[in-house]
């Protein structure tokens, strides 16, 4: 005898953590960190905040290897009646949005929740104030997984005497230091290598300070909210478009909700469909939003997604990233111009680090990065080791063992990820294609170097 | 001005499908018929039928790249009712037990309706009857995101003349058959390999038949449903259960609910802890609850989990397949005894195969399986190619090229799959360090046999 149940997101989340990357004690605690971490920076660079973080780790239970997290940040802050959702109700986010930010699932404070309240039994304590506020509110949430709700266990205000505007965030969880230590100290230190505008401070559970002064106060500019470009619009999001408007002409309603539609295109286009581009949006048959979607999808006259929705590192700050921590003898970038895959606008950014202080190694040592996050694990999923796996290095005069480190950037308003741990990027054939033709950009710079090199060397042995 | 949003997990799926393996045209073909064919042999061999499995893979449209896929079972059918839901509705499942099924999340059908229907446009046609029906149900179904809702396109039923019982399911689809094809004919043949009392045939799109026959009518004992065991407890499951039993004395609650709780071992460990045994289950305070589970969790005299709940593949259908499929010169296998990570059995079996028809390889071909699904994707981030890859071969006397394939199999009541598309195990600790054991026990069986080998090739030499 067959019993059916269903479960709400939070109770599949608990049952099936290893999905977000919360797979072993030493896992979860990087998962936790990286999870505040990257909140803490979207809420402070996307605003055009110069970003001042602090976290520490600490011993809570030697014995039982309990630990605290605590990530404070400068930011936006949280508007008082969202801070429960947000860190207790899964799929909740202000990033569903068509711009480049970190957080993409709605998901991660609330892992981050959930980890903790499973193995330490305790809630979250929240505080924040958004720019302006009277007051500094602090709540302690957990989950209510047969819900998917938030509980709130306390809710305090004090007066915001300072005029302090940010958020912090605490939280006592399971870990393994031991094991996790390199891992997060490398997460810290590349995302410093391109983010040199922030100020990032991590205290360790030994009292270890890990510090990264902030080298600029350039920042690169917020990319800005965009519209869905046709190429990516299936069937469905189509008609959720459509019963979020107000029932005006179909050529309205395509120009003022889409980038990259122009007049007299969209006229052509609606021509050979055989449907009246006056004719009100609410009142298309299923068939003719069936053939909408397919042909929009299929048209190649639509002009390319724009990339003002997009926020890459810049030439220029991934360079001297790299010098500054890598120091090698030559450095080679290049920033592509912008592409698409399902009309999602990307960029892939490239660079090869050579000599100096890289040791040589037998394949070429990997940093990637997506939406300027560090990419520490599951390599092997990944669009961006595939390619590189299959370069031919020998062809750039380079021969193993060689000391070359490759540090490949995507960003995207929409990176998909291979698995909600946000670890690699999957598959997606447009970009393999232009990780491909970024590195072999600064492949071939690299020939041109080391069969200079070469020459010289000759010159000097004769 | 920050705007916040909640998803419905259909409309989060419907974004992110990449997290659940459809990735690319190609990888979502391929995530569909295994996500179909495993949903067949889970409604076929656990319940103790000899599974005969018909599947197609057709072209529909060769210009707009759609297939139309589909699979046909003689399982136990689902009930009428039940349809919709099993396929409209994500997070719904009868396999949320505990016990080893090849499904796990209440997702794989949805996503194939989700992806179907943002692709073509098209809903699902199921067709089903259970054991001893007087009807066949016939369903088109597709999904409606915005409510995580099946949508009933139509509902008919016919006369069940032949008494039929089983499933059938087809959908159209964008995929890529060309790139496709191997990865798809490899899933069967790694599934046959391990399945030889089912029989399975595909009917491939240039009308090739891939046709697998039924080797032996002994299937192995289908697994019972089980237990939590105690070292799996956390509060909120804890709560759960309380919540949805009567109120009935706290040792009594402990020994009906859980597996491995002996009397006079609850009645000692509920002494230190200081609480009455008799004391009535839903009346314990937050603060018992929380005791009792952390110390559940720890204690270290509960008996070991039972692996009633698991079905192995079985030394001898191992090596059996293995010498069908791969044909080698010498095959060395091993089942290893049930072990637990947090409290759920996982049995772990590892097979060398070594000459013969294996071609000699630069490292060893690997084969990965869990819950006796052939895992073809994600290598790069399986706990079980990270153990591969510590092993030191020279110590077994192999040395490379070498014509060595391993075979791993990881059976459990829940996989810690590292992603939505259960193509990769996560790095657990307990299971990475059964794996090595298994690996090892066969890997010197193998040393044994090359030292053999290499003493008779020296007295032949004399
Ligand atoms: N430190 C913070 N400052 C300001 N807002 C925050 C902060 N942390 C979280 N938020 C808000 O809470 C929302 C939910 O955060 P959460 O990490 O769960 O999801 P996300 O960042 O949107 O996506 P992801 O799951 O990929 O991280 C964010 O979208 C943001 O609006
Ligand atoms: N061919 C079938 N025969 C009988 N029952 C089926 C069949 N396919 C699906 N079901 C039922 O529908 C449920 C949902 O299937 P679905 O594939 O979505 O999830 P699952 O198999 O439980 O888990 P997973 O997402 O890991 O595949 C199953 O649990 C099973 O009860
Ligand atoms: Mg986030
Ligand atoms: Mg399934």
């Amino acid at each position: 005898d067959v019993a059916f149940e269903s479960l709400t997101p939070a109770e599949w989340f608990r049952r099936n953590k290893e999905i977000a990357g919360f797979s072993s004690p030493s896992r979860a605690m990087y998962q936790a960190i990286r999870e505040l971490i990257e909140n803490a920076l979207d809420a402070t660079e996307n605003h055009g905040i110069l970003p001042s973080i602090k976290a520490s780790i600490r011993y809570v239970d030697k014995d039982k290897d309990l630990y605290s997290i605590y990530v404070e940040d400068n930011g936006i802050g949280i508007p008082e009646e969202e801070i429960p959702n947000v860190f207790g109700q899964i799929f909740y986010s202000s990033k569903y949005k068509i711009k480049q930010h970190r957080g993409i699932f709605g998901l991660g404070a609330k892992m981050v929740v959930l980890y903790a309240q499973s193995t330490s039994g305790m809630p979250v304590k929240v505080m924040s104030a958004m720019k302006g506020s009277q007051y500094i509110y602090t709540y302690e949430i957990s989950i209510d997984t047969v819900k998917n709700k938030p509980v709130i266990h306390s809710h305090v205000r004090v007066e915001n005497k300072y005029g302090w505007h940010g958020t912090a965030v605490k939280v006592v969880l399971e870990g393994n230091w031991q094991y996790a230590k390199s891992r997060i100290e490398e997460y810290f230190t590349r995302t410093a290598m391109i983010t040199p505008y922030a100020e990032i401070i991590l205290i360790e559970p030994n009292n270890e300070v890990l510090r990264f002064n902030r080298i600029t106060t350039i920042m690169p500019k917020p990319p800005v909210e965009g519209l869905p470009h046709p190429s990516s619009i299936d069937l469905e999001s189509l008609k959720q478009l459509i019963n979020r408007n107000s029932d005006i002409p179909l050529i309205d309603f395509l120009k003022e909700n889409f980038d990259g539609i122009g007049d007299e295109t969209v006229r052509e286009f609606l021509k050979t469909l055989g449907i009246r581009a006056s004719k009100h949006v609410k009142r298309l048959s299923e068939s003719e939003l069936r053939l909408l979607a397919e042909k929009m999808r299929q048209f190649n006259g639509w002009r390319r997604p724009r990339a003002d929705w997009l926020s890459p590192i810049g030439e220029k700050i991934l360079a001297n990233g790299i010098l500054h921590v890598l120091k090698p003898e030559a450095i080679f970038v290049t920033t592509r111009k912008p592409a698409s895959y399902s009309g999602h606008p990307f960029i892939v950014e490239a660079a090869i680090a050579w000599g100096g202080s890289i040791m040589p190694v037998d394949k070429p040592i990997l940093y990637r990065y997506a939406n300027k996050v560090p990419l520490l694990q599951d390599e092997g999923s990944d669009v961006i080791r595939h390619v590189i796996d299959e370069v031919d290095w020998g062809q750039y005069k380079v021969k193993f063992p060689a000391p070359l480190a490759v540090v490949v950037h995507v960003c995207s308003t929409k990176i998909p990820y291979a698995s909600a741990g946000k670890e690699a990027i999957a598959d997606v054939p447009e970009i393999e294609k232009e990780v491909r033709l970024a590195v072999r950009e600064v492949a071939r710079k690299l020939k041109v170097y080391l069969a200079r090199k070469e020459k010289e060397q000759e010159l000097l042995t004769k």
